[in-house]
This record gives structure tokens, C-alpha cells and sequence, in this order.
């Protein structure tokens, strides 16, 4: 996507040669009109799919999740990381790995709002090594519904996410994918 | 807003005398439709406040926050709760008690992107006992950002929050205020 790879160009800072920060526009500041031609993208890329719901989670990835639903006029649902005051019952979790902090997360989400009558698309921000997409995956799973795929804004190429999951048969549509961030340079791959 | 008062009327499940659950549409599943439809409300109401940003936090906010910063064209910030990979430097922080929990939280936000130079519109899910607000108005002082005044989504009333606002001068535009939950009812305060 031509927009968010000029985007990620001009405001992305990188960090080392495995993180890159985009919080000017994706993880702390948001830019809205970019999140809207980020949902309409993930649109066009799904919309012949019969998809219900989108999946996401918490909290990056509910702007871009808010507007793909925005666009395709149909319900979001964010997966939790903590107890929240009203998520409390019939719940469906997943444990999801920590490689950085060596620790183990639940996620979950209610059972009342994701079900075997249900087409998934699950959207997520980064796409790393991808251990809350698998999360989200063994979520869906579990409720009996069908993922028709995930919808990733930045996939860091070089690390083992992507790999993992379309090893699977998970279609995954990444907006932008990073080969390399060696050098403080953000290197895309090339367009397919 | 009718169009909410009829949402919460319809699909709000009132836990107790003081709790509303509205996760079908608000703070677990979101409806995209109503969050814009929100969102072009808080800009009807701000629009001509010389606002150049929208401060929510994390996670129930960002998506209204989203829709109304989509609406006035203007970019968005999402206070943190918990320490983020790429929110590390540069932080503005305060205290948010939690009254239930008897604890207390720190939220941040970086000062990269709230400004002595912004105008600020504050957003949030739910007003209840105010801490939050408190602490993003806060926030919004440390920075040196004028506050153009604080929307919110559901008030609850018969809770201090929007009276210890109001009494500092903060203008608080709630799309729904919630005079009573005794008796598993939802009782509005009437339109003013
Ligand atoms: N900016 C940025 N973030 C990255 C990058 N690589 C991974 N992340 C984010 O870091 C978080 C994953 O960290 P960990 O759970 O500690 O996992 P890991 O050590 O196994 O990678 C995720 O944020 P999250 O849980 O989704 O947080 P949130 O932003 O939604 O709150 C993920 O999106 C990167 O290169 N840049
Ligand atoms: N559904 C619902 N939520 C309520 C109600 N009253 C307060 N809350 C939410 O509960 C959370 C506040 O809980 P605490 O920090 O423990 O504060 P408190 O005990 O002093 O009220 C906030 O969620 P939060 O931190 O904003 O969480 P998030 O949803 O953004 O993750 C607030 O929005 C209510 O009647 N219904």
C-alpha cells in the first residue's frame, strides 16, 4: 500500500535492527484518515469473503479494525489482555508468548459475540512473531468459526510470523512488508 | 443522542445499581456505524473550538476517539496505562486512582505529540467517579495544551465525576447521561 509505505518512510523511526516506531501515526498518535484508507484497503482484499465480524485486539489495533468494520458495515471485537470490569463471563482465552519479556498472557474474548456462525477477518497492527495472531487464530478455533484471514498493517519480513502462519494455509494480507531494518534503514519488499 | 439512548435501551444489560454492560456495541464488540455516528456528534459539538487533537486513552476510547478525530480531520493520541516497546522517552504522566481496586495507575502520554501549541478535545467510553478524566486533564496541563472541553460517551450521573469536572470549569458534552440504573433500568436524564 503505497500511502502507508510513504508514510512509514517519512514518520517511521528506526529503533534497531528489529524495531521500527511508528507511534506518529500508529501505536500512540493516530492518524485517522490513514486508518480509514488502511480499513478500505483491508476492504477490497476481503470483501468477496462472506466475512461476518473482524477480530482484533486490543490496543493498537482497534483503529485500523474500527474502520475495516467502518467500511464493510459489520461488527468489531477486540480481544482482551486483562480483566476488564464487564468481561467476565463465557469467556474463550488463549495463552500468548512473550519472547522479549519470557512471559505467557491470556487473551480472551466473549463467547457471545464471536461463533460458529462466524467468518473472521482478524486485523492486527504488527505482525513480529507472531504469537497474538496465533492467539486470535486458536480463539476463532475454539468458538467453531471460520477465518477467512488476517489483515496486517506492518509485517517485519525477517522475523518468523508470516512464516508460521501461511505455513498453516492462513491467508495473511500485510499492507506494508519489511525485509530489513539494518543500517537504521527501513527496507520494504518489493509489491507482489 | 437518540440514537444511543435507543442502542443502550435496547442492548445495555445493567449488572448492578451502579454498573451498565454495553460490550455488544462499546467496550468489547463495536459497532463501527454508531462509533462514526458518535464521533460526528462530539464534532458537531467541538467543531468550531479551534481544536487540533483528540486525547482519549486506551482501550474503550479509541475507537469514538477514532471516528471523531476521522470527522474533524485532526490527529489522535491514546494515553497508555502500561509501559508500551516504543513509549519510553519523553513522558507526561499522572496518577489515576481506582477506587474499586483500591490502587493506583499511572497513564502517560509522549510529549512529542500533546503540545503547549494544541487545543484539545479529551474523549472517552464512560464518566463515572472522573479519575481518568482527571488524569488526562492533567496530562493536558503539563503540557501547556488548552482544553477545549471533554466528550463523552455515557455519564453515569448519580456518579461525581461530571460534578468535580463541571465545578473546575471543564465543559463536559455527555451523548448520554444515565440518571439511575436502580431496579435493572436504564433511566436517562432528559435532553437538555
Ligand atoms: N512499534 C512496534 N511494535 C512492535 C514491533 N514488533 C513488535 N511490536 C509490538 O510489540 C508487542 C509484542 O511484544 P511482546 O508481547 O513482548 O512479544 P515478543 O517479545 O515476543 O515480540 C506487540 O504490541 P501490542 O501487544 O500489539 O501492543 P499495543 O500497541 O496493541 O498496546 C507488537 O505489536 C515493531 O517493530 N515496532
Ligand atoms: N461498562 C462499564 N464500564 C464502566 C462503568 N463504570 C466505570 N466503568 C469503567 O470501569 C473502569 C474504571 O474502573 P477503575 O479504574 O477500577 O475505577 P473505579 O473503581 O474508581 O471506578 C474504566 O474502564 P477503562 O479503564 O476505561 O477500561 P477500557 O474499557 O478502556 O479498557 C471505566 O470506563 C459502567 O457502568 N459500565
Amino acid at each position: 500500500m503505497k500511502q502507508l509505505r510513504e508514510k512509514i518512510a517519512s514518520e517511521g523511526r528506526v529503533l534497531s535492527g528489529e524495531v521500527l516506531k511508528v507511534d506518529s501515526f500508529l501505536n500512540h498518535q493516530i492518524d485517522p484518515k490513514l486508518m480509514q484508507a488502511i480499513g478500505e484497503e483491508f476492504s477490497r482484499r476481503f470483501k468477496n469473503d462472506g466475512v461476518t465480524k473482524i477480530l482484533t485486539i486490543e490496543s493498537s489495533g482497534i483503529a485500523p479494525a474500527a474502520m475495516a468494520g467502518l467500511t464493510m458495515g459489520i461488527p468489531v471485537v477486540f480481544a482482551r489482555k486483562r480483566a476488564s470490569l464487564t468481561l467476565t463471563e463465557g469467556l474463550i482465552s488463549s495463552e500468548v508468548k512473550s519472547f522479549t519479556k519470557q512471559t505467557v498472557n491470556t487473551i480472551s474474548v466473549s463467547g457471545d459475540y464471536v461463533t460458529a456462525d462466524d467468518t473472521l477477518l482478524i486485523i492486527d497492527d504488527f505482525l513480529a512473531n507472531g504469537q497474538a495472531a496465533l492467539g486470535l487464530l486458536d480463539i476463532s478455533g475454539q468458538a467453531g468459526a471460520k477465518v477467512a484471514g488476517i489483515g496486517i498493517v506492518i509485517e517485519k519480513g525477517f522475523q518468523n510470523g508470516g512464516k508460521l502462519l501461511r505455513e498453516q494455509g492462513v491467508r495473511v494480507e500485510s499492507l506494508a512488508i519489511i525485509e530489513s531494518l539494518a543500517d537504521g534503514k527501513v527496507a520494504f519488499r518489493e509489491e507482489s
